[in-house]
């Protein structure tokens, strides 16, 4: 799973 | 960015301009759920709070901020500009059944335990569930008007381009955010017995849709 982060998605 | 991602985005910019639209020229929010309008207001507060923090691109930052003011100047017309205008009586439903299960969802199943993301996690649980009270106004004033109809069939696209994007992005990238997607997924469903009102009424008919 991609996580914390960066969220790029609107 | 592929073409789902992109047209889902343009679908969910369409669905927000026709509502702002159609309250602004008709000078009216007859039908249209204050309720709803104040939730999707705090899922873009809460979301995009990473303007301050991250930069992505040109096209992420422009269309956070217009998802942003245009979300808070829908809730302006509503609550302020037109406010004589909205049935409040109908707008009944119980936000607080939403918010707080969304709260305390939000801090048991995050990516991670920060204020940041914690807001983040809000907004996707929030947003799944923000169409509601709009939803629950058409059920019990059982009929809505067919560009409220418009709108919600723009945003239920939006979703269900997401989806298309996800599965996408699964294939290309690996790409898998379960939090997203759990949410996008409920967010969808709720939208399917909408669509099939829109098709098989407000498409084949005109005017109105009114529930059986």
């Amino acid at each position: 799973a991609e996580g914390a982060g960066l969220h790029d998605e609107l | 960015m592929n073409i789902f991602r992109l047209l889902g985005d343009m679908c969910h910019l369409v669905a927000i301009i026709i509502l702002f639209l159609k309250i602004w020229r008709s000078k009216s929010c007859a039908g249209i759920s204050g309720k709803s309008q104040v939730l999707f207001a705090l899922v873009f507060t809460t979301r995009y709070l990473d303007l301050f923090t991250s930069f992505i691109s040109v096209y992420n930052t422009v269309m956070k901020v217009v998802f942003l003011v245009l979300a808070y100047a829908t809730v302006y017309l509503i609550y302020l500009r037109f406010r004589s205008t909205y049935n409040s009586e109908s707008d009944s439903f119980r936000v607080e059944f939403l918010l707080v299960p969304v709260a305390g969802l939000s801090f048991l199943e995050n990516y991670a335990f920060a204020p940041l993301e914690i807001l983040w996690t809000f907004s996707i649980y929030l947003e799944s569930v923000a169409i509601l009270p709009q939803l629950f106004m058409i059920t019990k004033t059982g009929e809505a008007e067919s560009i409220t109809t418009h709108y919600l069939f723009f945003l239920g696209l939006y979703r269900a381009l997401y989806l298309a994007n996800w599965v996408w992005r699964y294939h290309t990238e690996g790409f898998f955010d379960q939090i997203a997607v759990v949410s996008g997924v409920v967010q969808t469903i709720f939208y399917c017995d909408f669509f099939y009102l829109y098709f098989t009424k407000v498409l084949r008919g005109s005017g109105k849709m009114t529930l059986p």
